[in-house]
């Protein structure tokens, strides 16, 4: 049971964090669900072959039947046969910021989830229970939104260069001063997409030689860069601490493969909130591990940067810790800040080896002027450089907000999975059936939300993730809990059995 | 409801559903048979 | 496969595939344990050993598309518990199929052969073998 703390004295807190079992009874019944699903995929494919039924997805023509295979056909297997059939639960086009209320395009199927249409009417104020908006700054009106507009007339809406050449503008130079102060690091750097932060930077820091312990249920970027690095990888159990400590011991006694020469270097990854777990990363017991082993620490804090810590400043701001410890900070300006983007911050030679020599900073054009605008005002809002308390009230709020939250779900019986002060609120559903009913009963309500199902999660561990944010009002969120509750009994999802 | 919740026919098309449907009852039906004529 | 609740389910499968053979009135109960032990052989070579690749995108740029699901299972580590578990259930789905067909000859002879269908993919010598 890697949930138990096993160095309490390290934390300066309670850490709690809980993953209720899936019933053995709804195991059964979601793989008996997935099972009827797969047999009439099967029958579906096999009409589609024999022409009893018209294809509407991508094949080739006949004339290239001999030749190589384009598609690979069993790979779009679910896609075609469980995906198609709920899938007007995703990429609901939105028309307005995806604040705490957003308006939402209304679209009709005729043929079941192939091809859509627009009815020409919009839900109105659909509260907004999945967007990734922790602070509530994704708005259109006030100083963020003003100060954005100033600086689009100032230096226009995009920059054709990179920061090695004509794209470095004083406006990146302040905001990445600001970044540094913000973290309590020596220097910063920042790029103008967050996947590519990571994808594009950790080939930069390791490479042949060197040893990547991930998390298993790291982010696709920080794979595909590990990937991308020619390092050797090795995947530790989530979160888990013993596991972590196995994997360095060996990689510190065997040393590389064959040679069994010493590895160049060992890189930890882990998130600061896993955000489709809502768990926090055991920090304090990273960075013991990481000091005893003698290994760099890589910490993405792209959810858990401006959502979590007395000051906003992310996981190590949360346990109180120093950001010296942390070899390499990054994170994203998109779901706290409203912005887009992300930054690597940490030591001054790392970042100016970083400035040489990472993809992202040579080859990308830079930052929009007015996104880095949007960066600067709402970290000197929640930094309270701006003279207001807004940031502060931002932040309590938010706090507040996830705990209430995740306290009324739990006491009306649902199976909540994560850390008790992850704003990011995993719900059980657990059979294919209830993830497309769950998001269509909730939209009836008037109500947004993310529903996620295998093989993005566990066959057994379909879910709804709610994302808790500080621009939800107590009011706001009564309505949705009361929503809730009601799809709950009608879809009967109250699975707990800590009632 | 919860029937087609749980056995995950909620997201098939209705002859689909008709196709599950018909094959249940007749199992069921001939277990109840057999049944019989075994006791 | 070792996830929870799996194993479960396959066994519940397998009952009732047994129960919907046996309430088809014309059939005896010896061909009825044929039958089912022929069904389950089928349904698990099929699945375990011919079908390649994964029925969804996987991250992987493509590693698992020419494998098995069975070479795919617990990445490739031999003699976990999934695999010991699915080798032995075919095998005591035979022992019980000839216990309940009397030993008869033929039954025997189709069981046999059905069962080293299954077994012999399992062995870990032939670990992506084609």
């Amino acid at each position: 049971n890697h949930n138990v703390v096993r160095n309490p004295s390290l934390y300066n807190k309670p850490f709690v964090e809980s993953y209720e079992e899936t019933p053995l009874l709804v195991a059964v019944l979601t793989y008996m669900g997935y099972g009827i699903l797969t047999i009439f995929g099967y029958l579906r494919d096999f009409m589609r072959h024999w022409n009893i039924e018209k294809c509407s997805v991508a094949r080739e023509r006949d004339e290239q039947k001999d030749f190589v295979p384009l598609y690979q056909d069993f790979e779009n297997f679910y896609t075609r046969n469980l995906y198609t059939r709920i899938r007007d639960n995703w990429n609901r086009p939105l028309c307005g910021v995806p604040g705490s209320k957003m308006d939402i395009v209304e679209q009709v199927s005729h043929d079941y989830n192939r091809t859509f249409q627009n009815t020409g009417k919009i839900m109105r104020d659909v509260i907004n229970m999945g967007s990734y908006n922790y602070l509530g700054f994704a708005e259109n009106v006030g100083q963020c939104a003003d100060a954005a507009i100033q600086v689009t007339e100032k230096y226009g809406s995009g920059v054709c260069g990179t920061r090695c050449e004509m794209g470095n503008l004083d406006i990146h130079q302040e905001m990445e001063e600001l970044v540094a102060r913000f973290l309590g690091v020596e220097s910063a750097l920042t790029f103008g997409m967050g996947f590519a932060t990571n994808s594009m930077n950790i080939p930069a820091l390791a490479g042949k030689g060197c040893l990547i312990l991930s998390d298993e249920l790291n982010h696709a970027s920080l794979v595909l860069g590990a990937r991308l690095s020619g390092s050797t990888i090795r995947v530790f159990k989530h979160n888990n601490m013993v596991s972590l400590e196995k994997l360095l011991r060996d990689a510190i006694v065997h040393g590389q493969p064959r040679t069994h020469r010493p590895w160049k270097k060992l890189l930890i990854v882990v998130e600061g909130i896993y955000s489709m777990e809502g768990s926090i990363v055991r920090l304090p017991e990273v960075i013991a591990l990481k000091k005893r082993y003698k290994a760099f620490l890589y910490l993405d804090e792209a959810h858990s940067i401006g959502a979590l810590g007395p000051n906003g400043k992310g996981v190590v701001d949360y346990f109180g810790l120093d950001p010296k410890d942390v070899d390499i900070m990054m994170g994203t300006f998109t779901k706290s800040f409203g912005a887009a983007g992300g930054y690597i911050g940490g030591k001054r030679e790392l970042i100016q080896y970083l400035r040489s020599h990472s993809h992202s900073a040579v080859y990308a054009t830079s930052m929009p002027p007015p996104v880095a605008q949007q960066i600067i005002t709402s970290m000197t809002t929640i930094m309270g450089e701006d003279g207001t308390s807004l940031g502060a009230d931002r932040l309590r709020q938010l706090s507040e907000n996830t705990t209430y939250f995740r306290r009324k779900l739990r006491e009306m019986g649902f199976i909540i999975y994560g850390n008790d002060d992850s704003p990011v609120v995993p719900m059980m559903l657990y059979m294919p059936a209830k993830i497309g009913a769950f998001g269509r009963e909730m939209l009836k309500r008037n109500i947004g939300t993310v529903v996620v199902g295998f093989p993005a999660t566990p066959i057994i561990e379909s879910r709804a993730r709610f994302c808790v944010s500080a621009a939800h009002t107590r009011e706001t969120l009564d309505v949705a809990l009361k929503a809730i509750g009601e799809v709950g009994d009608l879809l009967q999802l109250k699975y707990s059995r800590h009632q | 409801y919860q029937y087609l919740l749980v056995t995950a026919l909620y997201m098939l098309e209705p002859w689909e559903r008709t196709i599950f449907n018909s094959l249940l009852v007749s199992v069921a039906a001939m277990a109840v048979y057999t049944g019989y004529v075994f006791i | 496969m070792s996830s929870r609740g799996m194993w479960l389910s396959y066994l519940l499968c397998i009952g009732l595939l047994h129960v919907i053979l046996l309430s088809i009135p014309i059939v005896s109960v010896p061909v009825v344990w044929t039958l089912t032990n022929l069904i389950h052989n089928l349904c698990m070579y099929l699945l375990l050993h011919t079908v390649k690749g994964t029925p969804f995108e996987t991250p992987d740029q493509g590693k698992a598309r020419l494998l098995t699901h069975w070479e795919q299972m617990d990445y490739g580590l031999q003699f976990t518990a999934s695999r010991k578990f699915l080798t032995i259930t075919p095998i005591i789905l035979y022992i019980l199929t000839s216990f309940y067909t009397k030993y008869d000859r033929a039954h025997f002879v189709v069981n046999t052969v059905s069962l080293l269908v299954v077994l012999i993919p399992k062995l870990p010598q032939l670990h992506g073998v084609r």
